[in-house]
């Protein structure tokens, strides 16, 4: 028996996603962040945040169609990580690692965490 | 699956989705 591998699915099937979020084809929830607006899969959300997943698993809650976020959230942040979601590529800018991983920590996105924790200590010259 | 027989393609796996315009 034998198998192909495509190696290039996984990364070929979220560039897809991105193309269908940027199209706003199929996208199910908006997600509000202060006054600004965020279009998205719940699936994606799901996948990527620990909040998500709890949020569309609780039967009272999946079938919303908009979710605020808590007012504190820095919606540049959160602009940041959703397009790491949708792309693997994280925009790390000193200007605003703060915001990006105290979003990061709210919506349980660990990884990322650690990783922001890592480029504030890199980027430390003490 | 990665047994010994697995053959890597490095190609694209599906249709791309156009950018919008």
């Amino acid at each position: 028996d034998s198998c192909i591998q495509f190696t290039r699915h996984a990364s070929d099937v979220l560039l897809n996603l991105n193309r269908l979020r940027s199209r706003d084809i199929l996208t199910d929830v908006t997600i509000l962040v202060n006054r600004q607006q965020f279009r998205a899969h719940k699936t994606v959300l799901m996948a990527c945040s620990g909040l998500f997943y709890s949020i569309f698993t609780d039967s009272h809650k999946c079938n919303l169609n908009a979710i605020s976020l808590d007012p504190k959230v820095d919606p540049e942040g959160f602009a940041i990580l959703l397009e790491f979601m949708y792309t693997s590529r994280l925009t790390l800018k000193e200007s605003l690692i703060m915001a990006i991983m105290n979003t990061a920590i709210y919506l349980q996105m660990d990884h990322v965490v650690d990783t922001c924790h890592r480029f504030i200590k890199s980027s430390d010259p003490s | 699956y990665e047994g010994s027989n697995t053959i890597k393609e490095m190609g694209r796996s599906i249709h791309e989705i156009p950018r919008q315009d």
